[in-house]
């Protein structure tokens, strides 16, 4: 069975796409089969993926579907990297969020849907939007782990005990097994004394819990996704490309050991 | 009668809760007395303003309450700016949207505390979260004008479209007032070529609609929120005050022509 994480934090602009999507890849590009759901109805996980049409469907359809587990291989698709696929998101996917009300167990909809994913893949990332709705609320019930991606600003520590509560709740009703595989520092500036500052209070507050990789902050992540390519496409020797592949290292550690 | 003006913009981290606070502070500082209504459950602009305690309440407890306009002035608390107060959020703002679920007229809870707020101010300023939800939609129902944030970024591009078209909803069908007062490009990095490039895109598809006022990338107003202090408390010659300076001119200028 596939390792199901979810990439998540309420906080917004944080690097949640851009760590599912370059994440995604370097696993992929490891030998790890590896699934990109895109949960969030901005989709720029799927645009950042060069994926511009979704004849077969989205993540939208899926979790309206009768039955989500058999509609999932249906909009499945897979991208310029080999053995990294993705299933698209669209903007119709906030109207799923009205339309579940009322409807039982539709919190539950998204796991359902990854029960027939089969052997295929090694890893499923799950690109949720900046918030603690009813998707990402989805995204937590069907992961075994979580991997929260930190900005080293000031603002983006205010929420992480906000963040901290609510996965404790899903665990504590929904999800028993959910945990945190770690905090990766994002867009960390060394010509700031802040980044600094900001890393060493993660540090305080969530011990052992950060990955030694810390993703820098470089343009070229911010402009690949302007071609569809992820930083190993793009700028496969860049320092984003190089954090990217050495915190797909870590996970894939951290995962198997339990 | 205040103007209400809503800062919105469903893609995350682009700068609305940075403009909301220093736009604020700019605009009293010019002798414009402002009210800033923290519509975000991270709570992030009553941080910046340095507001820690909220022995009055919150805006929680004014959307929950039978009579919203008058609770309202129970819970606006002054800023260290002269000129510029702030009505608090919190964490249990996130449970206003599931609370209010049917209840009719839901999206027009703040309109109606609005309408208590009398003669005192000149603007009001409503910082809103990174989702399009009740909370987004309650600030549009209730502005005159929205200010949209944009980061010169290519991903904060892509969402774009799908704002502009929940603008022209809510417009159709709950507001017909409401307009966009103007596009205000944030985070910009004179150094990379991304930047301008994004400017030139914005310029293209909304022509006359972004201000002329562009907001640098500087460290200075990411460090500010750490101390509780607006950019014009903290570095108040540097580039970030200058800029939002220059664009309370231009807000306040566009705002009266009407
Ligand atoms: N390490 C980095 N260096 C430079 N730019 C980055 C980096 N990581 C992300 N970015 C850019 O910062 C912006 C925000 O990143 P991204 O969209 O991945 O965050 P997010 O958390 O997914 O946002 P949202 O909350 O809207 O979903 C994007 O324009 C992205 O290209
Ligand atoms: N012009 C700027 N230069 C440098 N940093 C900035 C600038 N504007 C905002 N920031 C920083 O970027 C981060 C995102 O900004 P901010 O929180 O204001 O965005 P937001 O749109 O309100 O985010 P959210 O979607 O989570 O509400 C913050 O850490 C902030 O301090
Ligand atoms: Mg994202
Ligand atoms: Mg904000």
């Amino acid at each position: 069975m596939a390792h199901v994480m979810a990439i998540v934090n309420q906080k917004g602009g944080v690097g949640k796409t851009t760590t599912a999507v370059n994440l995604g890849a370097s696993l992929a590009m490891a030998g790890q089969r590896t699934l990109i759901v895109d949960c969030d109805s901005q989709a720029n996980a799927t645009r950042s993926l060069g994926i511009r049409e979704t004849p077969g469907g989205t993540l939208y359809d899926v979790l309206v579907a009768e039955d989500p587990s058999a509609r999932l291989a249906e909009v499945i698709v897979p991208t310029a990297t080999a053995g990294l696929d993705v299933v698209p998101a669209s903007p119709n996917l906030s109207g799923a969020e009205v339309e579940l009300v009322g409807v039982a167990g539709r919190e539950a909809r998204l796991r359902g849907a990854l029960a027939g994913l089969g052997t295929d893949h090694a890893f499923v990332l799950l690109d949720c939007p900046p918030s603690l709705g009813l998707l990402s609320v989805n995204a937590l019930v069907a992961a075994d782990s979580v991997v929260v991606p930190v900005q080293c600003e000031y603002l983006a520590l205010e929420g992480l005990g906000q963040l901290m509560r609510t996965l404790g709740l899903v665990q504590a009703r929904l999800n028993p097994r959910l945990r945190v595989l770690g905090l990766v520092m994002t867009m960390y500036d060394a010509r700031t004394r802040l980044a600094g500052e900001v890393v060493s209070e993660v540090e305080r507050h969530f011990p052992n819990q950060m990955f030694a990789t810390i993703i820098p902050r470089t343009v070229r992540l911010s402009e690949a996704p302007s071609y569809g390519e992820t930083i190993l496409q793009y700028a496969p020797d860049s320092p984003g490309a190089i954090a990217y592949r050495s915190l797909a290292g870590e996970v894939a550690r951290r995962a198997t050991n339990g």
